[in-house]
């Protein structure tokens, strides 16, 4: 799975996914990535969203439309609605990851898993990439 | 506002320091500073945030390191099918695809789903049909599959109790 978040300098936030899915996967099984709310989300008033992993985690929590609503409604940041989020899924025995940003450029990511594949770079940050 | 931001991901899973070759990791980190590179310049071309999504996403599905688009992982039957999505937060428009087997770049379809369609969400050989009425891209499935794939499926189906990747070994 791939995903990307952005915030361009209108203050206008996107997010977009893309999978093949798991390896062995059955029956037309399809995750979390092109349900919008669950893997795939992008609100002006809160953050763009993407998520991976195991995606029937991300699906019955919702993570994505989940973490836009904690921010609306609450006044959450951005990185505190990603780990309440990924905290909750790993509770509940899922496992992955996600990358958000919201309209005040502030981006990040969160997971649980040994390793995630990722990279930022900003108006005002040097391009970076990490995968452990 | 007048910065702008973007961030990536290429998967998460069960990868950890030493499992990865050097030349793997290598091409991981290669792939997603390309993806960096197209989105980031887009934005800092004062594009939109929509358009640099897109992009970044494009050229990690033309990647054959990541699971999606070409390098995609097999399902069970030794086929492809991708998955894609695309929302725009200024208007909460939103585009969708799922189970699709021959388009080269499955985010652009959700984008045009968007943008051009009455729906959110198409799924299967409806949308691939969509994508030609459409002009987008097509592939055959031969673009999609690589060895590593492929080796990949044949070690996950030797082990009748791991029916499928739910350890996220291949994520």
């Amino acid at each position: 799975t791939v995903g990307a978040v952005a915030v361009d300098s209108a203050g206008h936030v996107a997010a977009a996914t893309s999978t093949g899915g798991l390896t062995g996967k059955r029956w037309g099984r399809v995750g979390d990535s092109p349900l919008i709310g669950a893997g795939t989300y992008a609100d002006d008033r809160a953050a763009a969203v993407s998520c991976t992993g195991a995606g029937e985690f991300f699906i019955r929590l919702g993570v994505a439309h989940e973490i836009c609503a904690r921010i609306r409604l609450t006044g959450l940041s951005v990185d505190d609605a990603a780990r309440e989020m990924i905290a909750e899924l790993g509770v509940m025995g899922g496992k992955g990851g996600l990358i958000a940003v919201g309209p005040d450029g502030v981006g990040t990511w969160n997971f649980n898993t040994p390793g995630m594949y990722r990279g930022r770079v900003s108006s005002h940050r040097q391009a970076e990439v990490a995968i452990y | 506002m007048t910065g702008w931001t973007l961030v990536i991901h290429g998967g998460s899973g069960s990868m950890t320091r030493g499992v990865l070759s050097t030349a793997d990791d290598n091409a991981g980190r290669a792939g997603l500073a390309a993806a960096l590179d197209a989105g980031g310049d887009i934005l800092r071309g004062g594009g939109s945030a929509l358009d640099a999504v897109e992009a970044a996403v494009r050229v990690m599905e033309d990647d054959p390191v990541f699971n999606a688009g070409r390098g995609s992982v097999f399902t069970a039957e030794g086929r492809i099918e991708c998955d894609a999505a695309i929302m725009d937060g200024s208007g909460r428009t939103a585009g969708a695809v799922a189970g699709v087997r021959t388009t080269r770049h499955p985010v652009s379809l959700a984008r045009e789903v968007m943008t051009n369609s009455a729906h959110v969400f198409l799924a299967g050989a409806g949308a691939d049909s969509f994508a030609r009425a459409h002009g987008v891209e097509a592939a055959e499935p031969a673009w999609f599959e690589t060895v590593e794939r492929r080796r990949q499926l044949d070690e996950i189906l030797a082990n009748p109790d791991a029916p499928f990747d739910s350890g996220m070994k291949y994520g």
